[in-house]
């Protein structure tokens, strides 16, 4: 039985589809099955990781049953890791989307029912709201992962966030568990970054994740290279931080 | 005729309210009278620019009927530069705003049409997304601003972003003009972000602005000083940076 990890924040550009991608990643170079689903219409994980441009068929279309689940799914350059991608996607195909986990909000539940045997791990890659697809997307973890960066704006989109997980919780999904806060673009050497990482201890202290990711311009060029950082430079720092949240990730155990 | 701005993009993280209010409070030193609209539910102007921390009247309570304009629109620490803050806002709440900007495109346009001659100018931050909010933004506006990041994943959101304003023209608001794309965070000394500056003169020459803003933590300090860059450390480059787009902006020229 896969355990199924959401990756959350309302919040912009905070990391969610960097740390979906070396993280899956790092699972998979640990000896993981790991399928990565690109849940955020405009994520940028099909273009990212596959050849295909986002031409190849994809999550739109399995929930539009325009395709079978099996032929979404793609390898990618990473052993161990495959993508489901959202496919190419139009404004009234995100309407839709948006439409469909509205009216069903286990939707993405029901698709990852049928994988859960296939892999040990799926990551799930979400859009930056806390719409109905987030809500989709947490319905159907056993846990979420909020990537947070280290300055007042993303600071304080937190208590909205576990307001929404536990609406969640009582709505559709008892058991979602909190897999931790993860701190991304790290630079401590600003006051300001200084003053939130406090914050964060002082206020949720036993939800952050011992590792933490420094910011390093190096992670910027998956799109280029087509794989994830932990893969084309294994051992710079981005990438051995990546490593650690997969092992701190594999300690916390398995899904239900 | 106060011409109005929305500042979109469609990417998390790129700077849309960082320029929103510095863009604004830019203006307002240059002696225009500004409205700054926050349209992203979950924007976090309310929260950085004034001392009630979203607890007072916002967009959601005019659209809903539930305030008049005026009572929702605020003073600033900045002269000449008011908030109308987009409130406080939950799920519920952000789904009926989604759904409201889908029922009428105009939404937006009608309420700013009976403000247009109390100031020179209109900037709107705008949500992370292409849906029906940011639709009603850009039906409203004279003009829009597209904050970039010098780095991959940003730059291939360009396309999509410019068939929706396509479209926009088409449906809504023929007059809608490109204000231009706005360098954010900009750091030179990386391969990545060198690349990706050649191919954005290479393919959008005609439409980046002059003016970039560097990368600079100092900006980020805006919400623990309830006031912008600009304001708190005027001869800063990052606040010279936005003096610069301010003047770009106002040689452009008014709405009509
Ligand atoms: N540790 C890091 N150091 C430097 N840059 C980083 C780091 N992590 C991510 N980035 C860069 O920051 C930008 C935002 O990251 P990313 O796109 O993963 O965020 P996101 O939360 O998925 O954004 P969105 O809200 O648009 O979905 C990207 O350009 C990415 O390459
Ligand atoms: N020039 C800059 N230098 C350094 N940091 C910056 C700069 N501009 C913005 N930031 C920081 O980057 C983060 C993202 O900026 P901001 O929140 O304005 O982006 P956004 O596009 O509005 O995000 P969202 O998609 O969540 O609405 C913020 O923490 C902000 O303080
Ligand atoms: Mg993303
Ligand atoms: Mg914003």
């Amino acid at each position: 039985m896969a355990k199924v990890i959401a990756i959350v924040s309302q919040k912009g550009g905070v990391g969610k589809t960097t740390t979906a991608a070396n993280l899956s990643a790092a699972l998979a170079q640990e000896g993981q099955r790991v399928l990565l689903l690109e849940a955020d219409p405009q994520g940028g994980l099909g273009r990212s990781l596959t050849p295909t441009e986002g031409e190849s068929k994809g999550l739109a279309d399995v929930l539009r049953n325009w395709a079978r689940t099996e032929e979404a799914i793609t390898p990618t350059l990473v052993d161990g890791l495959q993508l489901l991608p959202a496919g190419k996607v139009d404004t009234q195909l995100e309407d839709r989307l948006h439409e469909m986990a509205r009216e069903d909000p286990f939707v993405l539940r029901e698709l990852l029912e049928e994988l859960r045997d296939r892999y040990d791990m799926v990551i799930i890659d979400s859009p930056a709201t806390l719409g109905h697809l987030t809500r989709a997307c947490l319905a159907a973890a056993d846990s979420y992962l909020v990537p947070i960066q280290a300055e007042e704006l993303s600071y304080r989109t937190l208590p909205r966030m576990l307001e929404v997980v536990e609406e969640i919780r009582e709505t559709s999904n008892p058991q979602l568990e909190c897999e931790g806060f993860l701190l991304t673009m790290v630079d401590l050497r600003t006051r300001v970054a200084r003053k939130v990482v406090n914050q964060l201890y002082e206020n949720y202290g036993d939800r952050i994740m011992v590792s933490m990711i420094p910011r390093t311009v190096r992670i910027q060029e998956m799109t280029d290279r087509k794989r994830p950082l932990v893969v084309y430079s294994p051992s710079s720092k981005g990438a051995l931080a990546y490593l650690e949240v997969a092992r701190e990730v594999m300690l916390h155990g398995p899904g239900d």
